[in-house]
């Protein structure tokens, strides 16, 4: 009788349980009929099957995004989950959509399904990519703007995980703020 | 403790079949 090892054929589980979801702008719907939740998943096994199946973030149309949540969230700022929340964003110049946009996201799943920001993991609600003709833009989302340390901490490591040069900083605004700035700039409340 | 895995860890992953 040959003895099989559990790797073999147990998947790997994950800490939280992911939802991808997708939004595809049609102005003739409203924004949350454009929402749509594209699967779940809670293995590394199960997380690759649907990131092998879809499309890379750089083949879809503009207008368009991939928003990565834990289950129970939804990807809008009006969730309970978010609403004190507020989010990394690394914005993108259109050469880099070429070269840098794909293992940039990639990179992102792989920080949050991974729990890359140690202790606080728990702080993170998702993750967005946009992709936009003025140029695309990614982002990690956190539970509470106020929590310096959490904040603080997520955006060093993730940082460094993007392999980002030092002189080149992201910043870090609170969805509050993003809701209701009146230029297209919204200030930022830490810069790693 | 929290299920933490590494990007290498995980990247090994990509291609291979699950078993079941």
């Amino acid at each position: 009788l040959e003895i099989v090892s559990p790797e073999a054929y147990i998947k790997h589980p994950l800490q939280n349980s992911w939802s991808l979801w997708f939004f595809k702008n049609d102005k003739s719907k409203t924004w949350q009929a454009n929402l749509r939740l594209i699967s779940k998943f809670d293995t590394v096994e199960d997380f690759w099957a649907l990131y092998n199946h879809i499309q890379v973030s750089s083949n879809l149309m503009s207008g368009c995004d991939y928003s990565l949540f834990k289950d129970g969230i939804e990807p809008m700022w009006e969730d309970e989950r978010n609403k004190r929340g507020g989010r990394w964003l690394m914005t993108l110049n259109k050469q880099m959509r070429r070269s840098d946009l794909d293992r940039f996201w990639l990179e992102t799943l792989l920080c949050l399904v991974g729990e890359a920001f140690d202790d606080y993991s728990d702080h993170v609600c998702g993750a967005v990519v946009n992709i936009r003709t003025k140029g695309d833009k990614i982002a990690v989302w956190t539970a509470d703007y106020d929590n310096r340390e959490a904040v603080t901490h997520i955006g060093r490591v993730y940082k460094e995980r993007l392999g980002l040069p030092t002189k080149m900083t992201i910043g870090y605004q609170s969805h509050a703020d993003t809701a209701t700035k009146s230029g297209s700039t919204t200030k930022n409340k830490f810069v790693v | 403790g929290k299920r933490q895995y590494n990007r290498d860890f995980l990247l090994c992953f990509q291609f291979k079949p699950a078993c079941i």
